[in-house]
């Protein structure tokens, strides 16, 4: 099982998503991997990794294994990345096959794993195209904004284009809605257009605004970790039986 | 005055800020040009513009002048991006000189605008440092929060970079704290960090979160026009007045 959290929008909550839905998943029992694929690495500072010796970079250039990059965080295995991913993924755009990097890569720790979580930078670029490739779920967290709701198309759009080009197996397990507050009606006529426009599933789950999510990271923690009682902590629990229930 | 707004990280408000800190200094008697640098066209798509006949990709590419991708808006002039500017940007990379192709451009009608502004990408890639090697001044809007400031090391390794190497007239005009809730914890720790650690002004003004400024786009509108006596519109008006007094 394996689920590119995507969005080209920035700031949509993909990193908070797959720090806290997989550490849920984790303390369900699964064998959980995260590879961060933004080279800003944001998923491995949320956990507290600082200079990791070998980074995702590393990895998809071929230098060393998956599991050499392997980094132990809460019951979860990490992949952190850095800055060098961004230069790697210019380098790529030159080459074969460019698409089906991360595939090969994950094709040998896949029987490792329950569930392998791919967060991804906010763009469509390389990088994104090599998650949605390798994939076969993908989830898609998403603000009730209009400017979330713009990228949408958008995003439609290039998972047609992978499914047909790349990788039919590539299926749409939901629209996450992420910090919404239900009491604003521009929020429910976003749901309501999305509804009626696309036909991917919204989760039943949505991740409520809380400041434990965002005070997290700053102790190098989930948010399952530092706030166990929290809303936050319980959105994410019900999105991980939501995920599981939805397979 | 080339103001260039700046923030890797994903929905820190560059988009919303560029829209109605021009409004507010068009209103203010300014002649302001707009210029959205992010493929996903969320500035022109705030200001109701579909479907443009020219983007700035044209005008990159040297296809077509600056003076004829302009569009009107509510006493600005505006020049649209589209999803071709991310291709755009993976050919550039091979170029000579590929960084200071924006800045060429903006040369040919600096003396017709009092203030441009340029509407950055959440990434350092190519396009982002075209907006910094054209600019003479910066804006960093920021949530004030912990993954912001992860992100604030990097924004400043490379303003060092380019000052050094390509533009050294570059100048932070100053952090901009945006959607802060003053009353949460977080927020004045990450901010007492910034003070403590970054040379940069963080600005008097704070972009409250206000509804209007995230409806606003859903009518093709600055906020100023949308919604003329909201906290939005005030904050902004509020900001274009201290820029002025700081330039
Ligand atoms: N449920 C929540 N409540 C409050 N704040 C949140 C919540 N989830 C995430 N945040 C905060 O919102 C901001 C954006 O979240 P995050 O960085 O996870 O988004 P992202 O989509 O990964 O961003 P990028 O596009 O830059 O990669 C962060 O400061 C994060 O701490
Ligand atoms: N003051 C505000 N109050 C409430 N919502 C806001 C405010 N400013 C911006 N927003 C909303 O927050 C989201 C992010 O804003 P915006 O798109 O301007 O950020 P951005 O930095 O340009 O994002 P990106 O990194 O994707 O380009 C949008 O949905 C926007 O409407
Ligand atoms: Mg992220
Ligand atoms: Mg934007």
């Amino acid at each position: 099982m394996i689920i590119a959290v995507v969005n080209q929008k920035g700031g949509t909550a993909k990193t908070t998503t797959t720090v806290n839905l997989g550490k849920a998943l984790a303390d369900a029992g699964k064998r959980v991997l995260l590879v961060d694929l933004d080279a800003q690495g944001s998923l491995g500072y949320s956990l507290g990794i600082q200079e990791a010796p070998h980074s995702i970079a590393d990895v998809l250039a071929g230098e060393i294994d998956l599991s050499q990059a392997l980094i132990d965080r809460e019951g979860l295995q990490v992949v952190a990345s850095q800055i060098g991913l961004a230069d790697l993924e210019l380098e790529l755009a030159g080459m074969q096959e460019r698409e089906l990097l991360l595939a090969g890569v994950l094709q040998s720790v896949e029987e490792s794993f329950d569930v392998i979580l791919i967060d991804c930078p906010p763009s469509l670029s390389l990088l994104t195209v090599n998650a949605l490739s390798a994939a076969n779920q993908v989830i898609i967290p998403m603000q009730m904004e209009v400017l979330s709701l713009q990228g949408l198309d958008l995003i439609s759009e290039t998972i047609t284009k992978i499914k047909a080009a790349l990788n039919p197996h590539l299926e749409v397990l939901g629209i996450l809605p992420v910090m919404v507050d239900k009491r604003r009606k521009l929020s429910s006529e976003v749901r309501e257009h999305i509804q009626e426009n696309y036909p991917f599933r919204i989760f039943d789950t949505n991740i409520r605004p809380n400041v434990r999510a965002s005070e997290a990271p700053s102790f190098g923690q989930s948010v399952i970790s530092y706030a166990p009682d929290s809303n936050s902590s319980k959105d994410y629990q019900q999105l991980a039986n939501e995920v599981l229930n939805n397979l």
